[in-house]
């Protein structure tokens, strides 16, 4: 027995597994759970689906927990599911969003480094695959993508809390989840990955100070929603493409979706900037939960109305 | 938790000016265990940034004294990391 879940607290693995089944005993017609692949250690990755049975519609894909210390992003996506089966019916956009569109949302995307973030290392930031000829574990899943990842250096030393991995999506967790991205594309216009802390909202690219074609419009999106994110509790977010806004990385998810052919792909640092860092009170959830969701319903209502 | 422990550990925030205050940093993190928060590897650093690192107890000292020497703008964000570790569980069970 896991224990009892909670969205205004930290949960653990078991009790998030728990948490997917109960979503889907209790909405069945809205949430179902594909399970999109196992981690080294033999996790599961679950896959949860909000919205109708149709496959045809537009969909947004959402990970959260790429980095197993960063513990907000899992808590947002629990809260997300949440909302969104709660509030359909109840509340406008999140009801048009869902008669009209599907989410894919991925609560724990590095489920072993998350589960020794809480048992053994809580600043444990990669995931736990051994790495040959080196003592040191684990690759950060998100310098694993295939997105510039052979040119940048500093990331090839295993024992570097930014390994790569020895070649792009040699990560079973990366593996799965560019496996399921790829064979729903048609289905998929919008990808959106949740990270903390800095709170920026941020777009292609990583890797290059070149920015992509339709900057503009990502620009305008994520201006837009970070205004909405801060007409709750005035929480101030900057936005811009990752390499000048943040700093350059490559093998990240959102460059590797938008090569893909994603052309709306973000990034979300959440709370907060840096009192806390990865050690964000569980009071503060709620909080950042409820202004981020606003944040997100405003670019898939964007989503629904500008893609085709 | 079971596993390691963070007691008396701290986070630097360290306002970084010019290519002097950059080369004085990857001299640190060559020497001392630095868990870069912001931004994720030395590498990143550039001028005019504010970055955020943790350090072991031990290691915080000099740590702090190579910055006053150098007189760089910090501050400890947190002073002991295990302590703040406890304190993010501040919600009672429902």
């Amino acid at each position: 027995i896991p224990g009892r879940h909670s969205y205004a607290k930290y949960n653990n693995w078991d009790k998030i597994v728990a948490w997917t089944e109960k979503m889907v005993h209790k909405h069945p017609e809205m949430v179902s759970r594909i399970k999109i692949g196992t981690t080294v250690e033999d996790n599961p990755l679950y896959v949860l689906k909000i919205g109708k049975r149709d496959e045809g519609r537009k969909a947004i894909f959402m990970d959260c927990g790429i980095h197993a210390r960063e513990w907000i992003s899992p808590a947002f996506c629990q809260w997300f599911v949440y909302q969104a089966a709660k509030t359909y019916g109840k509340n406008k956009i999140m009801t048009k969003l869902l008669d009209r569109m599907n989410f894919y949302v991925l609560p724990v995307f590095n489920i072993d480094g998350y589960i020794w973030s809480w048992t053994r290392n809580r600043m444990w930031r990669k995931n736990r695959s051994k790495n040959q000829n080196s003592k040191c574990i684990g690759t950060d899943l998100n310098r694993n993508f295939n997105a510039s990842w052979n040119s940048f250096l500093n990331t090839k030393n295993p024992c570097a809390d930014i390994y790569r991995g020895p070649e792009p999506e040699s990560e079973k967790e990366t593996k799965a989840v560019t496996d399921f991205i790829r064979s729903h594309l048609k289905s998929i216009k919008a990808y959106i990955t949740f990270h903390s802390y800095s709170q920026m909202l941020l777009f292609p690219y990583g890797y290059t100070s070149k920015l992509p074609p339709n900057h503009k419009d990502l620009a305008k999106v994520a201006k837009i929603g970070t205004d909405v994110l801060a007409t709750r509790y005035e929480t101030r977010y900057i936005y811009g493409p990752i390499a000048s806004t943040i700093y350059p990385t490559s093998g990240s998810s959102l460059d590797w979706a938008y090569n893909l052919g994603i052309k709306h792909t973000f990034a979300f640092e959440l709370r907060d900037k840096g009192k806390f860092g990865f050690l964000l009170p569980e009071s503060l959830i709620k909080p950042t939960c409820k202004e981020t969701l606003l944040a997100v319903k405003f670019i898939a209502k964007y989503i629904l109305k500008h893609t085709s | 938790h079971s596993g390691e422990h963070f007691e008396g550990e701290k986070v630097f925030r360290v306002n970084v000016e010019d290519e002097n205050h950059i080369t004085l940093l990857h001299k640190l993190a060559s020497t001392t265990q630095l868990d870069f928060w912001y931004p994720d590897a030395t590498h990143h650093i550039s001028a005019n940034m504010t970055i955020d690192f943790r350090v072991s107890e031990k290691e915080s000292q000099s740590i702090q004294s190579a910055l006053d020497q150098n007189k760089m703008h910090y501050e400890i964000l947190i002073h002991d990391l295990q302590e703040e570790i406890e304190k993010q569980f501040d919600v009672k069970e429902d």
